[in-house]
């Protein structure tokens, strides 16, 4: 799943994702990508968020809008993200998930969930400071 | 360091980074970025988890699920379950433009975005038919069903409901850190 936030010069913010969801699925099955709120939320007044990992569990933490709701009470974006996976790893600790949270300044960070096989989490960022693209990767927590 | 603007997204997709940034600096909106960044990822099929192709379902079809969402006015489009048609974060992109609503699922997503000029094409690939018969020829396994006879740990389907419910608590039965959405 790809998901992304882009805040333009004037703190505009917008995001999105797409996907084809999870692999050999129940057909009507429907994961966490195009739900606002849980695949991605965006609000030019706080930030913006963007989740992957198994929708079927994420989906019911509305992550995305969780993590920007705690940009908009001053949180730093890492931190942001952090706290959103330590609420979803209280009930399902061996959930597989990370999350991308942004601000209006442009500060960004990133989460995720350490489990077997997934201690780390790629991702890309762009912005005035970086020549190119930059793949950046934080360790889970 | 905060600097604006800024592209962010999931995992190392860096040509959808870099559509995304290509669209601001030609004057893009930031809705065009991130329709552009993740449509990019559509055609790239990035890591099999977006786009068609991929993640074929129970009866080896590739559905489709996006959403994009104008941090300004708050509007969202969105589709799920989009079946054979590829730009799936295009189709939700004209939700927002041509509809009231926010989020269109199914067959019916697949016929609203024919109106709205998608090509209505198969997202099977010999890739994805390929993942689906070696899932059948092991049983159908891994699968995401519980509580049913046959037994869906040991057999494919059809399945039926038990009688008994055993409460499981979240058992999570898929590890594979490419299929996530």
């Amino acid at each position: 799943t790809i998901g992304m936030v882009v805040i333009g010069g004037n703190g505009t913010v917008a995001s999105g994702t797409s996907t084809n969801g999870g692999v050999h699925k129940i057909p009507g099955r429907v994961g966490d990508s195009p739900i606002a709120g849980a695949g991605s939320y965006a609000d030019s007044t706080a930030g913006g968020a963007a989740a992957t990992g198994d929708g079927d569990i994420m989906m019911r933490f509305l992550p995305s809008y969780q993590a920007v709701e705690y940009m908009r009470m001053g949180m730093d974006p890492t931190v942001a993200c952090q706290k959103v996976i330590s609420r979803i790893q209280k009930y399902v600790p061996e959930f597989f998930g990370a999350v991308i949270c942004a601000n209006t300044t442009g500060s960004y960070g990133a989460a995720c969930n350490k489990i077997p096989g997934f201690t780390q989490f790629h991702f890309m960022v762009y912005n005035p400071l970086l020549s190119q693209a930059a793949e950046q990767v934080v360790d889970c927590i | 360091t905060a600097a604006l603007p800024v592209v962010i997204n999931t995992w190392a997709f860096r040509k959808a980074t870099e559509t995304a940034w290509r669209v601001l600096q030609l004057g893009g909106s930031e809705l065009d970025a991130v329709e552009k960044g993740c449509g990019q990822c559509e055609i790239d099929q990035c890591d099999g988890s977006v786009g068609y192709g991929g993640s074929p379902d129970e009866s080896g079809e590739t559905t489709l699920d996006a959403m994009i969402m104008d941090g300004n006015t708050m509007e969202v489009g969105a589709v799920a379950d989009l079946r054979r048609v590829k730009n799936a974060i295009g189709v939700a992109r004209k939700v927002i433009e041509h509809t009231k609503h926010t989020l269109l699922v199914g067959e019916s997503a697949s016929l609203f975005a024919v109106r709205m000029g998608f090509p209505y094409e198969d997202l099977t690939t010999p890739k994805s038919l390929s993942m689906y018969s070696k899932w059948l020829n092991q049983s159908c396994q891994p699968n995401y069903w519980k509580n049913v006879v046959p037994d869906s740990s040991k057999s494919c389907g059809p399945y039926k409901r038990l009688e008994k419910v055993i409460c499981e608590k979240w058992t999570i039965s898929q590890r594979n850190v490419h299929n996530h959405d």
